[in-house]
C-alpha cells in the first residue's frame, strides 16, 4: 500500500 | 521503411486500450522480427513489455531497425476509428515524422487513413530479468479481472497468498474486508478455464489494485493469465 517504490533500477538493462 | 498489415484491427485495438492507461509516450521498436514495446508508467511502478511478432502481420516489411516515438493517448483515439474487422496497415517511411495508419473495411467500401506525428522518446533500455519465481498461478484471465474489480470495493491493496493447493486474494480496508479463494481444477475441458498453482514455496505479497486493474484490461487478449510471484521482486502478469 501507500507510495510504491520506483522499479526503474530493477528493470533497467545493465 | 516499415509496412505491416494486420488482418483484423481488433487485436491492436485491444492492445492499445490496455496499454494506454499505463504508458504515455513510448517507442514501438520495429525490426525484422516484429514490433516491440518496453515502457514504464510515469511513476516507474509498472513495466509493460509487448512483442507483436512479424508472423502476426501479413505482409510484414521492416528494412532496418526503426524506433517510432508514439503518444499512446493519440494512438488510442485513432484506433477507436477502426472497426474490429477492418484490416489495418501501419506504415512509416525512412526518417519518417509520421506513422500512417490505414483501416480498410472487409468489403473495401470504406478506407480510413490517419497520420499521427512521431516524437523523439529517449527510452531507458528496459527488460524483465530472468527470475525463478516461488509461485506461478495460471487461471482464466476474465476471472482474474473479476477478482481485481470485486476486491477494489474493499481496499486499494490486495494481498495474494499462494499455498500448496489454493491461491487467496485478500482485501481489507476501513469498511471491512473480503477474500476470494481459487482452487486448482486440473482436467477441465477448456484449457483456458484451467487453474494451476505451481509452488516452490508459499508466498504472501501485497499489490496495488490500481495497477492490477490496469493490467487486467488486457484480459480480452488471452483467455488465460499467469501470475508469477516471489518475495522482493515485482509481480509478473
Amino acid at each position: 500500500g501507500g507510495e510504491q517504490k520506483s522499479l526503474l533500477s530493477f528493470f533497467a538493462r545493465k | 521503411m516499415l509496412e505491416a498489415r494486420l488482418p483484423s484491427a481488433v487485436t491492436l485495438k485491444k492492445i492499445i486500450d490496455a496499454v494506454k492507461e499505463l504508458v504515455q509516450d513510448a517507442n514501438f521498436d520495429c525490426n525484422d522480427s516484429g514490433i516491440a514495446l518496453q515502457a514504464m508508467d510515469s511513476s516507474h511502478v509498472a513495466l509493460v513489455a509487448l512483442l507483436m511478432r512479424a508472423e502476426g502481420f501479413d505482409p510484414y516489411r521492416c528494412d532496418r531497425n526503426i524506433a517510432l516515438g508514439i503518444n499512446f493517448a493519440t494512438l488510442a483515439k485513432v484506433m477507436k476509428c477502426a472497426g474490429n474487422d477492418d484490416n489495418l496497415t501501419i506504415k512509416a517511411g525512412e526518417d519518417a515524422d509520421v506513422l500512417s495508419l490505414m483501416f480498410e473495411s472487409t468489403n473495401s467500401d470504406r478506407i480510413s487513413e490517419f497520420d499521427i506525428k512521431l516524437m523523439d522518446v529517449d527510452a531507458d533500455h528496459l527488460g524483465i530479468p530472468e527470475t525463478d519465481y516461488s509461485a506461478t498461478i495460471k487461471m482464466p484471465s476474465a476471472e482474474f479481472q473479476r477478482i481485481c474489480r470485486d476486491l477494489s470495493v474493499m481496499s486499494e491493496t490486495v494481498t495474494i497468498e499462494a499455498v500448496k493447493d489454493a491461491v487467496k486474494f485478500i482485501a481489507s480496508g476501513d469498511t471491512g474486508s473480503g477474500s476470494i479463494t481459487v482452487k486448482p481444477n486440473q482436467a477441465v475441458d477448456k484449457k483456458d478455464m484451467e487453474v494451476t498453482v505451481t509452488l516452490q514455496e508459499p508466498v504472501k505479497l501485497a499489490f496495488s489494485l490500481k495497477y492490477l486493474n490496469h493490467f487486467a484490461k488486457a484480459s480480452t487478449l488471452a483467455g488465460s493469465v499467469t501470475l508469477s510471484l516471489s518475495d522482493d521482486v515485482p509481480l509478473m502478469i
